[in-house]
C-alpha cells in the first residue's frame, strides 16, 4: 500500500485474511464454524453504505478515469457480500460445510481485493487532481518568454504565484502521505529545486526585459531565463511521474 | 470531501469487516 491512510485501513485487515486463509485451509475438516450471521449481515450494511457513497462520488466526479474505475470495485465489493451472505447462510445448515469456508475466504478476498481497488481509484484520482496543478504552473512557464515589459512581469507574476503556491503545498501534503521514502525523497528534492529557481527565473526574467530594452547582452540573457524555464519545467515534469508511481520497482 | 466521505465508508466496511474475521478464526 503506498499511501498511509490505505495502508491504516487495509494492512491489518489483510492479515487477519490471510490468516483465516491459512487457518481454514489446515483446518478443512475440522471445528464446527460459529454463527456468522449477525456480523455477516453488519458487513452487508456497511457494503451497501459504501456502494452508495461510493456512487455519489462517481456522479459528483468529472474525472472520467474514477467514472470508469471505481464501478467495477463497487461491484466487486457487492457480489462479495453476497458470498458471505452465501457462506453464513450455509454455515447455518451445516457449520461443519466445506464449500460454505470456500465461499467465506473468497467473499473475504472480495472485499478486501474490492475495497482495496476502491481507494486506489479515489487515490488516483486525488493524484490527477494534483497533477492537474503542476500543469498549470507548465503552462505558466510555457508563456515566459512572452514577458519582455516590466508590467507583464507583473501580471505573470502575479498570476504565476498562487498556482506555484498551490502546486507546492499540494505536492507536499501528498508527498507526507507516501510510504515509500525514495518517492518522498524524490518529491522533496524536486520541489525543493523548484523553490530555489524560482527567484532565479524572476530575474531571469528581469535581466532579460532590461537587455531587451538597452540591446546588449540580449542573447545570454534569453539564454539563461530559457535555461532555468527547462531546469524548473524538468523538475515539475519529475513531480509529475514519481507522483504516479505505486511501487519502488517502477 | 467526497473523498474523505469514502474513506470513512470504507473505513466503516473494514470495521466491520475485521469483527466478523474475529468470530470466523477457527477457535474462536
Amino acid at each position: 500500500f503506498h499511501t498511509k491512510i490505505i495502508e491504516s485501513i487495509l494492512e491489518p485487515v489483510a492479515q487477519q485474511v490471510s490468516r483465516l486463509v491459512i487457518l481454514h485451509e489446515e483446518a478443512e475438516d475440522g471445528n464446527a464454524m460459529p454463527d456468522l450471521a449477525q456480523p455477516v449481515r453488519v458487513v452487508k450494511l456497511a457494503v451497501d453504505n459504501l456502494v452508495k457513497v461510493g456512487y455519489e462520488t462517481i456522479n459528483g466526479s468529472d474525472d472520467q478515469i474514477l467514472k470508469q474505475d471505481m464501478p467495477p470495485a463497487l461491484r466487486r465489493v457487492e457480489e462479495a457480500s453476497l458470498f458471505l451472505l452465501d457462506a453464513s447462510a450455509m454455515l447455518r445448515t451445516d457449520p461443519y460445510s466445506g464449500p460454505a469456508r470456500k465461499k467465506l475466504i473468497e467473499g473475504s478476498r472480495g472485499i478486501l481485493q474490492g475495497t482495496s481497488a476502491l481507494l486506489l481509484a479515489s487515490d488516483e484520482s486525488e493524484v490527477r487532481k494534483i497533477i492537474r496543478v503542476c500543469k498549470s504552473v507548465l503552462e505558466y512557464l510555457a508563456i515566459t518568454e512572452v514577458v519582455d515589459r516590466m508590467d507583464d512581469l507583473v501580471t505573470f507574476v502575479k498570476n504565476l504565484s498562487p498556482v506555484l503556491t498551490k502546486m507546492t503545498k499540494e505536492v507536499d501534503n501528498r508527498e507526507k502521505e507516501l510510504t515509500h521514502q525514495v518517492h518522498r525523497d524524490m518529491l522533496i528534492r524536486s520541489l525543493d529545486q523548484v523553490k530555489v529557481l524560482t527567484p532565479v527565473l524572476i530575474s531571469g526574467i528581469k535581466i532579460y526585459i532590461t537587455a531587451n530594452q538597452s540591446g546588449q547582452g540580449l542573447k545570454e540573457a534569453q539564454n539563461s531565463r530559457d535555461y532555468t524555464v527547462r531546469k524548473m519545467s524538468d523538475e515539475i515534469h519529475e513531480i509529475i511521474r514519481v507522483l504516479q508511481l505505486t511501487t519502488y520497482d517502477e | 470531501q467526497s473523498g474523505q466521505m469514502l474513506l470513512d465508508a470504507a473505513r466503516g466496511l473494514i470495521g466491520a469487516f475485521s469483527d466478523l474475521l474475529r468470530v470466523a478464526e477457527p477457535g474462536s
